[in-house]
């Protein structure tokens, strides 16, 4: 379904380049959860920006359902992503001027989703994130986790096909943690399993994929 | 050392309130390590912004070695911060113009080090948390966790007697994490103990402390 091929990247750093990736090929099956591992500085997020199209190879290609991500041009790639991504980046990037709510129902005004339908999304998704009486933060009067959980209930608002998650959990306690993977998978809400490829340094949750990935030095480690 | 007594924090909320802190009073030994536990959104990082004074309570008062931090004026106690403490903040406030070794130098331009010392010790420092190739980065060039790491060696840059550290792990996988902590305790290099206060969801980093405190809904939290 989701598929990279012999992608590179390659940034100027200084002098010098530094190769964050190095001719990687994976392959995404549909409806599984996949966990991404690896040391800090290996080119993990890299990695994810490239598959949801947030930036492009310096070489090789990136694929969904056949259709070629790396070659659609920004506008084409900015609808697709909003029907078939929904993306958690590791620094949330939520918009400082609007408030949880405001934040969570952005891709659902993006994709002409009507008002009143939008607002009733965006609530009912805060408080499955245990956020329903935060919901006129702004992201400067919100926890790290629950920002981590407004960025969450973003990525979930259009019920997207793909989730790509950067580090979902790294500011939750396990407790909250563990039921927000739940809400990611889709599986608890009896829902069609949607495909999750998540970032983690936390081995309880790589457990819980269906598929382990590391990646050492921008190359896939088949070491122990 | 450093003695919260009875303080609280109330925020705004819409029409309500939200109380952060309510009626908390702690101590934390000189040279020991804590660890601040418990769940997302329970007020540990209002806890740790006040008692470095980087806010005030709404009651309440934060003393360290009997210097009242809360009755500081803001330039008296900015210059106390530089002398005697260290921070680590849970999303990093780096400064985005500044590369690596410019963000780690800063607290020493502050303290008035010269600058060849100054340069010195920030090359030291990165090259001990693993970024010795990337001091010419600005922070938007580089990952969430070497990020984290810029921050960390910043505030270890004038080897402060107090290190506050809100999530110091958090995006670093359990190796580099490992090493991390060793550097903050300060106690691989043989020198006086400092005392390290510390944030944490991953109870293998709470495990290291001497002492864990745990807070819930802006309380002490004595259940298991
Ligand atoms: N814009 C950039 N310019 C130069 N180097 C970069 C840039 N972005 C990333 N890098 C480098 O590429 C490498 C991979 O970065 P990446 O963010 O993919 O790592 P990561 O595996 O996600 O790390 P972490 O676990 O710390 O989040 C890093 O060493 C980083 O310094
Ligand atoms: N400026 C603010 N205005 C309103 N409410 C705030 C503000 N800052 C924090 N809060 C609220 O105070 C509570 C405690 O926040 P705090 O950042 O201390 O939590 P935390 O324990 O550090 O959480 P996390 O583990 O998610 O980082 C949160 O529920 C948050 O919504
Ligand atoms: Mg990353
Ligand atoms: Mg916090």
């Amino acid at each position: 379904i989701l598929q990279a091929s012999d992608i590179s990247k390659v940034y100027p750093s200084g002098e010098d380049t530094v190769t964050a990736l190095n001719h990687l090929s994976l392959e995404f099956d549909a409806g599984r959860i996949t966990a991404i591992v690896g040391p800090s500085g290996s080119g993990k997020s890299t990695l994810l920006n490239l598959l949801a199209g947030f930036d492009v190879p310096s070489s090789g290609n990136v694929t969904h359902n056949g259709n070629s991500i790396t070659a659609m041009p920004e506008t084409t790639l900015a609808s697709y992503r909003l029907a078939h991504f929904g993306f958690i980046f590791q620094n949330y990037n939520l918009v400082s001027i609007l408030n949880a709510q405001e934040n969570v129902e952005l891709p659902l005004s993006l994709a002409s989703v009507p008002r009143l339908e939008r607002t009733k999304r965006a609530k009912e998704l805060l408080a499955r994130v245990g956020l329903g009486k935060r919901i006129t933060h702004r992201p400067n009067q919100l926890s790290g986790g629950e920002q981590q959980r407004v960025a969450i209930a973003r990525a979930l608002a259009t019920n997207p096909s793909v989730i790509f998650a950067d580090e979902p959990t790294g500011n939750l306690d396990s407790a909250t943690g563990s039921g927000i993977l739940e809400l990611l998978t889709g599986r608890s809400e009896g829902s069609e399993a949607r495909t999750l490829i998540l970032i983690t340094h936390d081995m309880e949750v790589a457990a819980r994929a269906d598929k382990i990935v590391k990646i050492r030095d921008g190359r896939l480690d088949s070491g122990a």
